[in-house]
């Protein structure tokens, strides 16, 4: 996973997030602010008093707050228009992690959402070998072809080239089975089933948070499977990791080492069940956005962008 | 950064340059994807190359150097690779030993487990898509029909790898092949290092079965379960398998752990076919001559 | 760390979806491998 580019190039600490969100928002609240000077400058002739009152009131650059707002109101939309494409999980996964990566590195004062959810709902679809052709994915999203493909570019290079996007999803297949063996007999299977399913739903939900920049995929599916069943979890983290941790400590007696060696297991259970802990409240922590409010922020952004439309 | 003094190829969907990276002096390739080829937006290929080589780093899978957008076009700075096994197996005036062949193979089978413990089907491994760099290190390259293993559901299209190096499941039309595909290519690609000549060159998809199981015997239901399954398995002329001896006299300089790792590579059945880690624990990488030292290698 | 931090125990893995596959002629005949697929989750999941 370290070799990854989703480690070297999308991992940070929150710290580095809010710094990398500021600095681009900065960046591109100053060139709106000298855009919207130039208008003003340009237009003195024919802009009433109360026009330039207005301008200076309302195209007024979003802050760093608004646009996560409106970025993760769009990654929502987003996320709808890919499921109802019936597109894989894993590749509604990859859209919308597209999406959000994209708003790393641009701000929404740069390129408005709307422009840029088809394009890379089909940059997905082709990276995860579910090919749609240009022409019937315009049909379905009823959109035309050129709007869809002009901003191919800037978004592949906005991802830094980076396409493969290791996903929680294949981690809880293989904590499905794992789960099997070291609770071996202890788990019914029916519900071991519907606790698969349900985590699936809240896998894709976490993929709408920035819980994906500061954790691993498996965190994250052990995460879910914590929201989802604190108790199983806990119990299986705890045999899995726990036994091994507590027989290092205990190192008189020669087959807890044999333990430790045939498993070497690295993970500290403590270090582990914190770490999934505080993921699993950040994928709580609900993000809804008002309508209002999306609307307001929307509003700035457009009036930014187009300060004719005021 | 870049510069491309010289146009030493051209693709459907590429134009391939020499350079220099002004900053360091050393010598690249300019992979330019032409944006205007795809009617769809970007290549599948240029797609496919940018995602799989931006998670390999190995020293027998070529490197990508760098990625950038100039006027419209994708370039793909690559590592330079003056050569490769197709030249060194069509030029009669290079001689080889066996142990060159041993020391390109196990830098193959490396750069291609490397591909395969990270779930990547190359999916093209084939002389030409084997470079040699200048300190005669092989260099898995050409990942334009690369992609990740897939989720079990998934239906994958069989018509991939260049018909010579392609695996019999691929001939009868397989969906659900796996990474034995590419073990299949390297073995036939061990078969023409031998043999200096193409092992298995079929005049067209159709005749490619025809060749390859007269040269290796048509697979049965005892030896690949329900082969007869595959709705292209009528019609089949019954070739017997070459026996030993058969072998023994096809590939002369070839030694018995030689024609083991070869019959392990060439296994009909792919559920039974060696994967890259019995290739590279095999006896033969283990017996004398032991393999070149690349830089050895003349 | 190179090494895997699982063993593949594919009898007590009950899973229908995958048992089910194994059991298909295209499956079988395409060189479909159920240890490699548990090899692909459980690496995913201890990566």
């Amino acid at each position: 996973f370290r070799h990854s580019s989703q480690y070297r190039f999308w991992s940070f600490t929150p710290e580095q997030l809010t710094q990398k969100r500021i600095q681009v928002n900065a960046q591109a609240t100053s060139s709106v602010g000298e855009s919207l000077r130039n208008f003003i400058s340009e237009n003195q002739a024919n802009l009433a008093e109360e026009d330039i009152k207005s301008i200076e009131e309302k195209a007024v650059p979003v802050t760093m707050e608004e646009e996560i707002k409106l970025v993760s109101i769009y990654a929502k939309k987003l996320q709808g228009i890919a499921q109802h494409l019936n597109l894989p999980t894993e590749v509604v996964g990859t859209s919308i992690t597209f999406f959000r990566r994209f708003y790393l590195e641009n701000s929404v004062l740069q390129m408005h959402p709307k422009l840029i959810v088809l394009t890379t709902i089909f940059l997905a679809c082709k990276s995860e070998n579910y090919f749609i052709g240009i022409d019937s994915f315009s049909q379905k999203t009823k959109r035309p072809k050129d709007s869809i493909l002009k901003y191919e570019f800037q978004l592949l290079e906005s991802l830094r080239f980076s396409l493969l996007v290791h996903h929680p999803f294949k981690p809880l297949h293989g904590f499905f089975l794992d789960i099997q063996a070291v609770l071996h007999g202890k788990v019914d299977l029916k519900y071991m089933g519907q606790i698969y399913d349900k985590c699936k739903k809240t896998i894709t939900e976490a993929l709408l948070t920035d819980v994906v920049y500061f954790y691993t995929p498996p965190q994250i599916t052990l995460a879910a499977l914590l929201l989802e069943d604190e108790a199983l979890t806990t119990r299986y983290l705890e045999l899995k990791f726990h036994g091994n941790f507590q027989a290092a400590s205990d190192s008189t007696n020669q087959e807890s080492n044999e333990v430790i060696s045939k498993s070497n297991l690295t993970i500290n259970f403590d270090v582990l069940m914190n770490l999934i802990t505080s993921c699993k409240q950040q994928i709580e922590k609900p993000t809804t956005v008002s309508v209002e409010e999306a609307i307001a922020i929307d509003a700035k952004v457009q009036f930014c962008s187009d300060p004719n439309k005021l | 950064e870049y510069t491309k003094e010289k146009k030493v190829g051209e693709g459907t969907y590429a134009v391939v340059y020499l350079g220099t990276k002004q900053s360091t002096g050393r010598s690249i390739a300019v992979k330019e994807i032409k944006s205007s080829a795809f009617k769809d937006g970007l290549d599948m290929s240029a797609i496919r190359e940018v995602k799989y080589l931006q998670e390999i780093q190995h020293e027998n899978v070529i490197e990508l150097v760098d990625i950038f957008l100039a006027s419209e076009n994708l370039n793909l700075v690559l590592e330079f690779l003056p050569s490769d096994l197709e030249v060194i197996i069509k030029d009669k005036s290079i001689l080889f030993t066996p142990a060159d062949i041993k020391s390109w193979m196990l830098m193959t089978l490396r750069g291609v487990h490397h591909c395969h413990r990270n779930f990547i089907l190359h999916r093209d491994l084939k002389p030409n898509n084997l470079l040699i760099a200048p300190d005669g290190q092989i260099k898995v390259a050409d990942f334009g029909l690369a992609r990740t293993v897939p989720s079990p559901h998934e239906i994958l299209t069989s018509n991939v790898v260049t018909r010579w190096y392609r695996a019999p499941e691929l001939l009868f039309g397989a969906k659900h092949y796996t990474s034995a595909i590419d073990v299949w290519s390297v073995g036939v690609i061990f078969a023409e290092l031998m043999l200096r000549i193409p092992y298995l060159p079929g005049k067209s998809d159709i005749d490619q079965v025809e060749v390859t199981f007269r040269a290796l015997g048509t697979p049965t239901d005892r030896d690949w379960p329900d082969v007869s399954s595959f709705p292209a398995y009528n019609k089949l002329q019954m070739y017997t398998p070459p026996s030993r001896e058969e072998l023994r006299r096809r590939f002369i300089a070839a030694s018995e752990n030689a024609l083991d790792y070869l019959c392990g590579m060439l296994t009909m059945n792919p559920q039974k076919r060696w994967n890259t880690v019995q290739c590279l624990e095999s006896e033969y990488f283990k017996e004398a001559p032991s393999p070149t030292e690349p830089s050895k290698i003349k | 760390d190179a090494s895997k931090r699982f063993t593949i125990n594919d009898a007590l893995y009950e899973d229908p979806f995958i048992k089910d596959l194994q059991e298909r002629k295209e499956f079988i005949a395409s060189g479909f491998r159920v240890d490699y697929v548990y090899n692909r989750v459980l690496t995913e999941a201890f990566m």
